[in-house]
């Protein structure tokens, strides 16, 4: 990356006295050292929603099994219901005849 | 009451990653 | 943070010619311009990631309100059968008697 790219006017560097140079060698390296931090901070907080996610996941695959059960339980016990209800018209039908 | 505070745990987050893409750094 | 937190004793950048000076700009800029791009990498995937952690949970409370209705339903069903089953079984002993 050339000079100008980072920013620097190219005479700029090159004109600039060892003062201004000392000076911002200084800033740059405090924004470096900032910037690094919060690399690592936004890093850190990145894979504890990772994390957190996956725990969610989890929690949700663990309540779909619970509801496919119950849901087959309820179909089961619909199904029974109904038989049972037929049965009932049979013999009530039988009784009557 | 930990829903509530996830939520705005998440809030801070937010703001935490979008203040860093906000943010303007290394021009001279 | 003094030159010396920075990494730099604290006479060399005073010794230091202006050749190695504008290096050194050149050098800690780079790093900058590849730290910050690494920051906003983490900072857009922490959005990403909180994004579909938000999603999961979304679709856990909506599985949780459907799980809620279709357990209800089973637990009525369940009393109901139940109570057939009583007035079934009365039913056919008071005919026995």
């Amino acid at each position: 990356m050339s000079v100008e790219e980072q920013g620097y006017p190219s005479e700029m560097l090159l004109e600039a006295g060892p003062e201004w140079l000392r000076a911002e060698i200084e800033r740059l390296s405090r924004e470096l050292a900032e910037t690094t931090s919060e690399k690592i901070q936004a890093a850190e907080y990145g894979l504890a929603v990772l994390e957190e996610k996956q725990q969610v996941k989890q929690q949700y695959d663990d309540l779909e099994v619970e509801y496919d059960s119950v849901r087959q339980e309820l179909d089961q016990l619909k199904e029974a219901f109904g038989q049972a209800y037929t049965n009932h018209r049979k013999v009530a039908a039988d009784g009557e005849s | 009451p930990n829903m509530k505070a996830g939520a705005a745990n998440e809030g801070v987050l937010a703001n935490f990653f979008n203040s860093l893409l906000s943010k303007k750094t290394g021009s001279p």
